[in-house]
Formats: C-alpha cells, structure tokens, sequence
C-alpha cells in the first residue's frame, strides 16, 4: 500500500530560486524509513 | 524423504511381486497393477520437484537482479522506467477478486495454541516488530486481525511542534518535492511520471493558477534535459494532465509506502479539516518498487480512497492507494464506505464516488496523530 500526501506550506515571497528560512523544508531523504509522528518537514514561523 | 521412500517401496514391490504371484493370472493382474502403481507414485513427488525447482530458479534469478539493482542505486544510478511483459500480464489477471479471496481466507479464524507460531512466522518473513502490538498474540482471531493491529500507548509519539507535518504512516519515503517546478507532476520513477490532478480527481480541490502566467520562470527553474514529466502514458483520457493550469507556489507531495509487515494505520499529518472523501474503484495492482518500475500511472489506475481538506496553511488531500490483497481501505470517519467491492463490468469506466463532509460547515475535524483510516486485506 502506498500513501500520497499533498500539501500547501508557507513559502516565502523571495526571488526566484533563492529560499528563506521560514521556507517549509522536508528533514527527510528519499529511501528513509518514517514513522507514523516523526516530521516530514518544517518550517519557521515569520 | 518420501519421494526417496515412494522409490524404495516400488523398487521393493517390484521385486517382490513376481515372487509372491504363484497363479499365472494373479501374476498377470498383479503385474499390470504394479506397472499402473509405479506411475502414479512418480507423477506427483516429480511434479512437486519440477514445481519446487522452477520456483527455485525464478527466486534466485530474482534475487539476481534485485542484487544488481541494488548495486546500481548505491552506485547512485537512477533506475529508470521499463515496462515488461510479466506487468502487462497482470493486467488481465483478476487482481480484485483475488485480493477479496485472500481476505476472505485471512479473516479465518486460527486456533488460539497456533497464533502465536503463525503471527511470529508473519514478523519473521515481513520484518514485523511483535513487541509494539497493543494486544497479546492469542488475542489476534485471525491474520487479517493481526495485520491491522493497533499498536501499544506511546509507540508512535507525535512531534508537538506546530510548524510541521508529521508522517501519517510507517513506511519508507519513495518521493517528495514541490509541484510547482512539475507542472502538476509527480515522477513514479525516472522516465515515467503520473498527474496529480488525475491522482486526486478531477473535481479536486487543488490550487491550480494558469499555465502560461510564469512560464518562462518555470522553464528557467526545470532541468530542460529532464523530459520525464512529457512522457505520461495517453492511454486513457482521464490520466492526461491538465495543460491548461499549473500548481501553486507553495504545493508540496511526499510519497510514502508501506511494506506489508509494516504498521498498516493511517494517522492524520496535522490538524485540518478534511471537506470531501473520493473512492476511486481501480486496479489492484502491486505498489512494490519493482511494480513502480515497470507499471504504468500505478497509483491512478489502483483502488484509492482520496481525503481532501483544508488545514492553517491552505489545501492538504491524502490519497491511500491499495494494493494486490490490500485492496480494501477502512475509514474511521466514514465506516459504512466499502471498497474493493466486486464490479459488475470488466473495465469500468465510472467516475469516483464522491462524498461531501458537512456540507454547510466545515468539514470533519481530524486531530494531528489521530487514526484516520486503515488498510485490510481483502
């Protein structure tokens, strides 16, 4: 079985291709093994 | 050891037999059964060997190749899409059907001194950890209620920070990125992509903006030497991408799948509020890496149960796509839906069933951590 997850985050209103740091960020690599609770991603608020 | 006995015995029987047959037509009935004997004493051990061997051979060539996949991706080459002949194959097979038998079968009752030998045989073979189940092993009826355990207070503790997503499943991450640099698509594998419109349905809910208003950032932003997202498969109409608009800034997916001695419950990924359910009656075809690699749009043509909503931070959907044997998706908010339930055309063509959760309010609450749904065989 499979699991798709879509969502918005917040993005920051920077220039094209740069990144701010209350950008959502994913804290995991493809190929990890996740656990129902541990965190996907974060980010900080402005 | 009884093949080698079989032999033993005929060989003895056949020896003794012209001995012990003293009348000439005794001798000649007990001739002809003997011949007769001897047969049907090799068809079947011989045939359990020639099964046996075969079935040898296909696994070690499969661990051959999945050996040399695994040197390639620590090598860190991509594999690549390859569709071949045994996935077109089981296209034609009755993959719901049979995932309904198999849960009928699973959902017999064991008897309580053999639970603990088959659930411990179960963790062996799919890398289960008994130790987390809620409940003692006798108290499991059945595998089907084994496989969907719940699990022991505080196995599974919910990160309490407020800015971020937690995983609503165990499993390993195949996929995740932004959409917007995709137009809307998500790679299955290299070379072969899927839409997300088409994965959520295409009254979806998903913030879409019009195609050509930041085209030339996106071309600037894209890899131009990646064309995988051009080659959706055209099969079938309702799997083509919406050319017309694009997602959002600020969409984002991650792909996670469960192996089959996995923990099989979905948790919700925040608080939010989920608007409408989508039940979309597919395939069920494997959603294994090598089904991934060799089956077109998997996660679009599969039994998939959509949550769609809204949470702080704007649109959120969960789709929980099925597989072969585990094709039937429970939710907890809805336990009246059924799925993988048996069709009545072969290639069905009906559009998702759709739900709407309270119409003139909000939707459902689902707490961050909380179950959600969960996946049964069947």
């Amino acid at each position: 079985s499979t699991v798709v997850l879509i969502f918005q985050a917040p993005t920051a209103n920077t220039p094209e291709g740069s990144s701010s740091s209350s950008d959502y960020r994913f804290c995991v690599k493809q190929g990890d093994r996740v656990r129902v609770g541990q965190a996907l991603g974060r980010w900080k608020e402005e | 050891s009884s093949f080698l006995n079989n032999i033993r015995s005929n060989y003895s029987g056949a020896r003794a037999s012209p001995l012990g047959g003293s009348s000439g037509a005794g001798a000649g009935a007990g001739g002809g059964g003997t011949g007769d004997s001897k047969g049907n004493a090799f068809l079947v051990p011989g045939a359990t060997m020639a099964t046996i061997l075969m079935l040898g051979a296909l696994h070690a060539r499969r661990l051959y190749e999945d050996k040399k996949i695994e040197e390639k991706r620590e090598k860190g080459i991509e594999l690549e899409f390859h569709p071949d002949i045994k996935a077109s194959f089981l296209g034609v097979l009755p993959l719901r059907s049979i995932s309904r038998a198999w849960g009928s079968f699973m959902s017999l009752e064991i008897p309580v001194w053999m639970r603990p030998y088959a659930y411990k045989a179960w963790a062996r073979a799919f890398h289960s950890n008994l130790e987390e189940a809620a409940l003692p092993l006798e108290e499991y009826t059945s595998l089907q209620d084994f496989f969907v355990r719940s699990l022991k207070e505080g196995c599974r503790p919910i990160d309490p920070d407020p800015c971020c997503l937690v995983s609503p499943v165990d499993g390993t991450v195949l996929r995740f990125g932004e959409l917007k640099g995709n137009r809307g698509m998500i790679e299955q594998v290299k070379g072969h992509s899927y839409s997300v419109p088409a994965l959520l349905g295409n009254n979806s809910l998903l913030p879409m903006e019009p195609e050509g208003k930041n085209e030339s950032k996106e071309e600037a932003v894209g890899d131009k030497s990646d064309k995988s997202w051009l080659r959706v498969s055209l099969a079938s109409p309702k799997l083509r991408e919406n050319v017309s608009a694009s997602p959002m800034k600020g969409l984002y997916y991650c792909v996670i799948y469960l192996k089959p001695g996995d923990y099989h419950r979905i948790h919700s990924p925040a608080d939010w509020n989920a608007t409408v359910r989508r039940h979309f009656a597919g395939r069920l075809f494997p959603v294994n890496e090598r089904a991934t690699r060799t089956i077109r749009n998997l996660y679009v043509e599969n039994e998939r149960v959509v949550l769609e909503g809204i949470w702080k931070e704007g649109f959120m959907a969960l789709a929980a796509v099925g597989a072969t044997n585990i094709g039937s998706i429970e939710l907890f908010i809805e336990p009246e839906l059924r799925t993988n339930k048996p069709k009545k055309k072969l290639f069905p063509t009906e559009p998702p069933e759709e739900r709407v959760y309270d119409p003139e309010g909000l939707g459902l609450r689902l707490e961050k951590g909380k179950e959600v749904a969960v996946f049964n065989m069947g």
